[in-house]
C-alpha cells in the first residue's frame, strides 16, 4: 500500500 | 479599511464550497491587490492557495493589509443567506473584531448586513517556490470531477499516468478496478471543452481519492482545471477565477 507522504516533506514552514 | 464589492455574491459562495471541507480556520490577508488566503488541512497534505484579485470586485479599497481571521463554518453559514445575484460588500476596519458582510438585492430595496466574529489565528505559512512540472493537463473541470467522484467508489487511491498520447485515471480496489483514459483534442466551437496534454516526462503519480474528491469542490469556479504533474513532488490543481485563482497543492503517495 502506498503511504501518504505530508506537505512539509516538501516545503519549509516559515 | 478595507471594503470590497462584489457585483455578485456567487463568487464567494462558491470560493467558500470548494475550501470549507478541507480547511476550517484560515486568515484571509486583505491587501490593495486584492485577498489571498493560504492554508493548509489538518493532515497537512492538501494546501490552499486562493487569490481573489482587485479586479473580481466592483469597488474595492484597502488602505493597509488587513487580516481577517475566520471560521469557515460560520462564514458559510452567513454567506448562504445572500441570493447568488445579489451584490456582496465585506467591510472592516484596520485592525478588526468583526467583519461586516452586506447583501444587496438588485431590484428590491433590500439590504441584509450581518457580523462575523473574526479569529486571531497562528497559521503555518509553506513557502512554495516556482516548480518545474513535467507534465500539464487541461480538462473540463466537470469531466474531472464525475472521474474522480466515479473512481473513488473503487480505491482509496487515484493514479495519474500521463503518457506523450493520453492521460490516464486509474484505480485499484478491493473488489474491481477502474480506469479512464483521455486523449488531447481540441473543441474549436467550445474551447473549455478541450483537453490539452503536455508532457515533458511521463508520470505516473498516486494520490489520496479523497484529497481529489475535496480539490474537485472548486468545480463550480471555473470551466476547466488545469493539473500540473512532477515526479516524486506535490501536483498542483489550478481552478481560475476571473482574475486571480483558486490553487490546491497536494502530496503524493509514495511506495514503501
Amino acid at each position: 500500500t502506498p503511504i501518504q507522504n505530508d506537505l512539509t516533506e516538501f516545503y519549509n514552514i516559515i | 479599511m478595507l471594503e470590497g464589492k462584489f457585483e455578485e455574491s456567487s463568487l464567494m459562495k462558491k470560493v467558500v464550497d470548494a475550501i470549507k471541507d478541507s480547511v476550517k480556520l484560515c486568515n484571509f490577508n486583505c491587501t490593495e491587490h486584492g485577498v489571498t488566503v493560504q492554508a493548509v488541512d489538518d493532515s497537512r497534505v492538501l494546501l490552499i492557495s486562493l487569490l481573489i484579485g482587485e479586479a473580481s470586485f466592483e469597488e474595492y479599497r484597502c488602505d493597509r493589509n488587513i487580516t481577517l481571521g475566520i471560521d469557515l463554518e460560520s462564514f458559510n453559514k452567513i454567506i448562504k443567506n445572500g441570493n447568488s445575484s445579489d451584490f456582496l460588500t465585506l467591510i472592516a476596519e484596520d485592525s478588526p473584531d468583526n467583519v461586516l458582510i452586506i447583501f444587496e438585492d438588485k431590484k428590491k430595496d433590500r439590504v441584509s448586513e450581518y457580523s462575523l466574529k473574526l479569529m486571531d489565528l497562528d497559521s503555518d505559512f509553506l513557502q512554495i517556490d516556482d516548480m518545474e512540472f513535467d507534465a500539464t493537463i487541461t480538462m473540463p473541470s466537470s469531466e474531472f470531477a464525475k472521474i474522480t467522484r466515479d473512481l473513488k467508489t473503487l480505491s482509496e487511491s487515484l493514479q495519474i499516468i500521463v503518457t506523450k498520447e493520453n492521460v490516464k485515471f486509474s484505480s485499484d480496489g478491493d473488489f474491481g478496478t477502474g480506469n479512464v483514459v483521455l486523449k488531447g483534442f481540441v473543441d474549436m466551437d467550445k474551447p473549455d471543452e478541450s483537453i490539452k496534454i503536455d508532457m515533458a516526462r511521463p508520470i505516473n503519480l498516486t494520490f489520496g481519492a479523497k484529497y481529489i474528491a475535496d480539490i474537485v469542490k472548486g468545480t463550480s469556479l471555473s470551466e476547466s482545471v488545469t493539473i500540473k504533474l512532477a515526479d516524486k513532488s506535490p501536483a498542483l490543481f489550478e481552478y481560475k477565477l476571473p482574475s486571480g485563482f483558486l490553487r490546491f497543492y497536494l502530496a503524493p503517495k509514495f511506495d514503501e
